[in-house]
């Protein structure tokens, strides 16, 4: 565990709690693809099967336990609780495009064909797309709250943290796991466009609203 | 190879 890797899992731990903080004291999702919540919650759970099988650390598990119930606990506030809020009409990325080639993929590219190993290598696939539907239903509608920003930079910069969380275990530890490395990669330059628009505009107090 | 397989990371 190196500091990149900790900090990358904060800022993971940020994000998520940053949405379901704005949903439950906003009561209401508007602005949030629900779509993008199924994704991330389905991640989670196809990845941290190995609760079951493995045992790395105290940490490692309360944390896979943190993120699965937080992330369905948010698909539950938006399809569920706060349904009546929920903007579906923009919400419109079709999620098969991204499901059904991520799931050949993990068929054929990934370390062990196993069925647990199948469905490590489809959530790390997914995960790197999973924000897309979110990013769809932004550029549709041309505008994003603010604390909604927030939630996607900390996304974007787990990620981010670690690429270099990689670099390092790699030169320290010659520790690497390629299809993480490419699927995260893949997952960070989704964020670069987005990185841009935060930095220019909502870090000067501006809302992020993209040009008609 | 037997921790090539184990995922510790999250």
């Amino acid at each position: 565990m190196n500091i990149f890797r900790l900090a990358g899992d904060v800022s993971h731990l940020v994000a998520i709690i940053i949405l379901l903080l704005k949903i439950w004291k906003t009561r209401s999702c508007a602005g949030i693809s629900g779509k993008s919540q199924i994704l991330f919650a389905s991640v989670f759970v196809t990845r941290y099967l190995d609760l079951f099988t493995i045992f790395i650390s105290l940490y490692n598990s309360s944390m896979k336990i943190i993120y699965i119930s937080c992330s369905i606990a948010t698909v539950y506030l938006v399809y569920f609780k706060f349904k009546a809020t929920y903007d579906g009409n923009h919400d419109t990325f079709r999620v098969e495009f991204l499901v059904v080639p991520v799931g050949g993929l993990s068929f054929l590219v990934n370390h062990d064909f196993s069925p647990m190993e199948i469905l490590w290598t489809f959530s790390i696939y997914l995960e790197s797309v999973a924000i897309l539907p979110q990013l769809f239903m932004i550029s549709k509608t041309g505008e994003a709250e603010t604390i909604t920003t927030h939630y996607l930079f900390f996304l974007g910069l787990y990620r981010g943290l670690y690429l270099i969380n990689w670099i390092w275990r790699y030169y320290f530890e010659g520790f690497f796991d390629l299809i993480a490395i490419v699927a995260g990669l893949v997952q960070t330059v989704l964020y670069c466009d987005f990185f841009y628009l935060y930095v220019t505009k909502v870090l000067k107090g501006k809302k992020l609203s993209l040009p008609a | 190879p037997e921790g090539r397989k184990m995922h510790d990371e999250l």
